[in-house]
């Protein structure tokens, strides 16, 4: 299970807790508003009221065994640059932070975040790209008859054949990759699933029962292949 | 050719303008400050320094006859509802709004927004996904080996027929998608292109001069086929 702490409950803060809870994660978030700390309590069990550039909290909470730090701290840089620093000196693996400039982005960058999401900028140009439709990508997904699904596999096709399926023909969808979780025994000794990820499937790639396809195809003929 | 306007020039509007000045569309920009009209002056000509709540101001501008207008005042809620009613009323096909807050969304909607972006939300969400890995086409793109990409198909391949191209077996890769810009004439009688998106194409589909391919596949097997 991944570990992933939060830092900074504004708006991003909430709305990536929001979006994790109902994930097979650990989540952690620290904020030092109490008013704030409270929206997500419905949420997680785990929120820290505090100052997140005091390190001894974060090792206390584990930071630096955990597989991703996520900073949302906007307006205050010099809190935001001093805590993602803290984070990659404990060893977290991977530190992403918010930014609310490009000069932000650059600090973050480098003074050793990993990743960098710049929302202001990134959405908009995502919707640039998407009016101008010049990523076919964008296309599908916003023409209005064309879907990419993750859909898992029925009981129907369990066993057989991706070509005995025959989902292209009979469905008039492409299957683009198929997903499968594969048990392993973790470093703790104990069962776990790894993500085996068959992209460009071959014809002859058996389908297994709690598979799932990530197809393409015409809306109305996925929500066919969806009620089998 | 689109026409795109973009009302406020902050950081959103800003990038946008950048995004967009490449691609083939017609932009105006109008923003109030003097200092913020001036941050785009290398990327496009028609910025107006004004305030956007002056439907005049905006019929002059012919932003009745557009096909998006977006809105990216994000502070100042009344100017952004205004703004947004205004464009409605004046017949802008389609009308995106950016949002700060959830409340702020909702009434965008709700006085006729055809879309919202919501940068720290949206953004927050797609970086959750991400993490979490339950989407397939996330994983995609941030799997080390492979990706999504369009390519100009080569004169290699130009006149023959996909099956006969033999991609999938010679390369390794998934045609997803073929585009192809056709040529119509447009209601001045001018020679324009439409795109035709033709998404799972046919063994049988001929592919011609100009078209583009949609693939999936391992990053070397694509670099490959680059160079073709
Ligand atoms: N040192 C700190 N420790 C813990 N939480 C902090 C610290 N500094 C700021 N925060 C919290 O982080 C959250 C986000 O910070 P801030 O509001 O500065 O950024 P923002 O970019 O405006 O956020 P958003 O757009 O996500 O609402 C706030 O709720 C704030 O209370
Ligand atoms: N009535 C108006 N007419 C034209 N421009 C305006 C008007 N009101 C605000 N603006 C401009 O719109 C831009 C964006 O607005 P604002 O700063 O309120 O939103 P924001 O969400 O903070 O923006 P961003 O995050 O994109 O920087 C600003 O440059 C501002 O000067």
């Amino acid at each position: 299970k991944k570990q992933i702490g939060v830092i900074g409950l504004g708006i991003f803060g909430q709305n990536m807790v929001r979006s994790l809870a109902s994930e097979k994660c650990e989540l952690v978030a620290i904020e030092k508003e109490e008013q704030k700390a409270n929206t997500v309590s419905e949420y997680i069990s785990k929120v820290v009221q505090a100052d997140a550039s005091d390190e001894k909290i974060l090792r206390q909470l584990d930071f630096h065994n955990f597989d991703v730090a996520v900073v949302t701290i906007g307006e205050n840089l010099e809190a935001s640059i001093l805590i993602t620093m803290i984070l990659k000196n404990i060893g977290v693996k991977k530190v992403i932070a918010k930014a609310n400039s490009s000069l932000h982005a650059d600090v973050l960058m480098k003074v050793g975040a990993d990743k960098i999401v710049f929302p202001e900028r990134d959405e908009a140009e995502k919707l640039a790209k998407s009016l101008v439709s010049s990523n076919i990508l964008d296309m599908i997904n916003f023409a209005d008859d064309y879907r990419m699904a993750e859909i898992v596999v029925s009981k129907k096709f369990t066993g057989k054949t991706l070509i005995d399926a025959d989902i292209r023909h009979k469905f008039g969808l492409s299957v683009v990759a198929i997903r499968r979780k594969i048990p392993i025994l973790n470093e703790d000794g104990e069962t776990d699933f790894k993500e085996d990820l068959n992209i460009n499937p071959m014809a002859d790639d058996v389908l297994e029962e709690g598979d799932s396809l990530l197809i393409i195809g015409e809306r109305n003929n996925i929500e066919k292949f969806k009620k089998l």
